[in-house]
Parts: C-alpha cells; structure tokens; sequence
C-alpha cells in the first residue's frame, strides 16, 4: 500500500497520529499512550481498479467474471481498507476499574482500489 | 487553502492544518468511546495508586496461577468467535470490618458471559493455614476455599468460579467480599497485607460480550 506523500493523487494511506497526552486523555487511558488513525484517500484510475486492494478482497471472483466476460464496469472503484488491525486499550473506567479490551479493525494498515 | 490540491478522491478543499487536525482528533475521540459504548470520557475521581497498577500488571503478566499459563496480560481474539472480550481489574477498598468491596461496572447494553474470576491476595508469612471466601450479605454464600502451606509474603490467585456467576447475570455493581481464615491469627490486618499500600488486594475478571439472546449451551 502506498503511503500518501504531498504529491500522490493516487490510492494511498494517510498516517496521522493522536497522542492521548495532546488531547487529556491519557488520566483514563492507561495504555496505549496515542492512536493512529490512518485513512485511505486518493484516485482509482480504471487501469489501477483492483489492484492492490481487489486481490484482498472478496470481490476477487465477481471482478474476474466481469473481466472474463467483458462486461462494461459502470462506475469506478474507491480507495478503501483493506487491511485494518485491533487496537488494544487498557483504560480505567468511571469506577476506576481498569479493563482492557482489543477494538477489532480500528487501525488502517494498508489501502487499496477496490 | 488556495493553490494547494484538495481531496483527490472526495474534492472537498484543502483544510487547514490546524483544522484538520481538530477534525482527525474529534474522529479518534468518537470512534473509541462508541466502541466503547461510553458517552463520554469517564472521569476519574479516585485514581488508583499507580504503583498498584503496575503491581497487579506485572503479577498478570507473569501469569502466576493464570490457568492457560499464558504469562500474560493476554490479547483476546479468541478463535472461536471475534466478539469484543474484556479483562477487568478491579481494585479493593477495605472496609474498617476487613470486607473486601469491589465497584464493578457492566458495560452499558452488552450482555457479558465470564470466563474467569480471580481475587489476588497479597498475604504475609504464614504457617499451614486455610482461607475461605464468602460473598457478603444476609446470607453469606461460600465461594471457595484454599488450603495454604507455609510460605513467606507473596501474592496468591483464588479462582471465585463458578460459584461467582450468578453474580454477574445480576446487573449488581458491589461487591462484597469477607474472608475468614483459619489457622491465622484472628484480625485480617494481621496476615493480609495492609490494602492502602502497593499491595492493594484485586478482582480480575475475564468476561466476553455475548449476544442479546445468547444462551450459553453446556458442551
């Protein structure tokens, strides 16, 4: 997956960065101490549709048919995730408990044309 | 801003740094208080010592008397299903009687089965003794027992399972325990460590979210 620099127009993966101690949050979240919160954004030319995200995806076998079959695609594909990770978070709750729990797909590892 | 490229895949304008900054961060905040079913930050009005915490980590992660014998403060995608699991610590107050009170929190709309209860105790030297723990109330209801060989001070794991279960399925948020033991001399503060230090006794609960409706079937 591309990362996003400030000339790629195409698919790429935007990194950005929020540290819990910029924002007052770091009192009730004992770890980790920020969160990436990546995000996908960019074209998807025709000629990149698929590609990397489609072969990660489960559209791989619709996408073949339409190919195999010529059929004209209306539209075009968008920039998505396609591969995302838990966030684990040990934090302490009103009462002071501390509770750890894994948040499923909430960091944005790679994009793709989907 | 003029002149610099806006989105390439939404064509919204380019927005100021410290714009999208404010942006990204109030998307963070929103993302993990809805996934964490919370309103709001929770506001901590008595932190724990921090060296409690680090404390109760550090015996979790060296796993003693952990049953997988992980070691480990342990991530929990568990195969069999990707529901959100939760690991909770939760810290004692040590009532002037010796009770042992625990504030625990249900997670707001979510129906959780516990896997595991565990109450850590820090106790001093000891001789051959037997400890017996009881949920507090009108009726007490005997949740176990453990015969202990003598032994210097050290932290010791009591299971509470499955006799604490019908807790948990009461939405009850205090919990009270009393402990008895026999073979020690007769006031608590004698032969468990005071709770106001480091060694401040705690509840480790492993709970997973459960479906509305779920029935949990006996295999």
């Amino acid at each position: 997956s591309l990362s996003c620099d400030q000339n790629s127009e195409v698919c790429c993966r935007k990194d950005y960065y929020v540290d819990f101690r910029d924002i007052g949050w770091n009192d009730w979240i004992f770890k980790p101490e920020g969160y990436q919160i990546n995000y996908c954004m960019g074209e998807c030319p025709v000629h990149l549709a698929g590609t990397p995200g489609i072969a990660a995806s489960f559209h791989t076998t619709v996408f073949n048919l339409v190919k195999a079959n010529n059929i004209r695609t209306a539209g075009r594909s968008c920039c998505v995730p396609t591969q995302r990770r838990a966030l684990s978070l040990l934090y302490f709750d009103p009462n002071s408990n501390l509770i750890k729990t894994d948040i499923p797909d909430m960091v944005v590892d790679a994009c793709g044309c989907s | 801003v003029e002149g610099r490229p806006g989105c390439p895949s939404c064509k919204m304008p380019p927005l100021e740094p410290n714009a999208e900054k404010a942006f990204l961060v109030e998307v963070a905040k929103q993302q993990i208080l809805q996934k964490l079913n919370l309103k709001e930050r929770p506001n901590i009005t008595h932190p724990v010592p921090r060296v409690a915490v680090t404390n109760a980590l550090r015996r979790l992660h060296m796993g003693k008397g952990r049953p997988d014998g992980a070691g480990r403060f342990s991530s929990w995608e568990s195969p069999e299903t990707d529901k959100q699991g939760y690991e909770i610590i939760s810290f004692a107050e040590t009532e002037p009687s010796g009770l042992l009170q625990f504030q625990l929190t249900h997670p707001k709309g979510q129906d959780m089965h516990v896997l595991e209860a565990q109450l850590w105790l820090h106790l001093k030297a000891h001789q051959n003794i037997t400890l017996q723990i009881y949920l507090a109330g009108d009726r007490r209801v005997a949740l176990g027992e453990q015969k202990l060989g003598s032994k210097g001070s050290g932290w010791h794991p009591f299971s509470l399972m499955p006799a604490l279960q019908s807790f948990f399925e009461h939405e009850e948020k205090t919990l009270r325990l009393e402990l008895e033991c026999q073979g020690c001399p007769s006031s608590a503060a004698v032969w468990l460590t005071s709770a106001g230090s480091s060694y401040q006794p705690f509840l480790v609960v492993k709970a997973k979210v459960q479906e509305p409706g779920h029935q949990v079937t006996k295999r």
